[in-house]
């Protein structure tokens, strides 16, 4: 029996950095 | 001082991984447009789009990596990140940059624009919580 491979899902905001400035107001 | 580089890339970088959109649509990260990040921040409800112009683009000490200055939202806020010269931004209307395309295309098989001063590139923030 061969298992069926998963594949992996990532979430889309994994590809976007977050930019944020380290000082705040 | 900038967050240093992580040293080896992140997979979902490479050519042919499976993207799951806020509304649960896959895509391949080379099939990604500027809408579907819109979109999806849209339905977010926590994650805010932002647009981040790059500035300024300059060696870092560390090896393979470059430190960008980012003028980030309508406030203009200057954020400085250390990335591996092949890490990948989604720059708008355009689609992935990065500082070495060949350096990306090599690793990641995904292909790239070279990032530039002016570019816009789609970040992210934590919406304000009132």
């Amino acid at each position: 029996n061969v298992e069926p491979r998963s594949v992996p899902v990532f979430p889309w905001h994994s590809l976007v950095p977050f930019l944020e400035p380290s000082q705040s107001n | 001082p900038p967050a240093s580089p992580s040293a080896s890339m992140p997979p979902y970088f490479m050519r042919g991984s499976i993207i799951q959109l806020a509304d649960g649509e896959l895509k391949r990260v080379e099939d990604l447009k500027t809408e579907d990040f819109i979109q999806s921040a849209e339905l977010s409800g926590d994650l805010k789009i932002d647009s981040s112009t790059v500035e300024r683009i300059d060696c870092s000490h560390t090896p393979d990596a470059v430190v960008i200055q980012f003028s980030v939202g309508e406030h203009k806020a200057q954020v400085r990140v250390e990335v591996l010269v092949e890490y990948p931004f989604f720059v708008f209307g355009q689609g992935w940059s990065s500082c070495c395309p060949d350096k990306t295309t090599q690793l990641l098989e995904l292909s790239c624009a070279k990032l530039s001063v002016g570019d816009v590139c789609i970040s992210l923030t934590l919406r304000s919580i009132r």
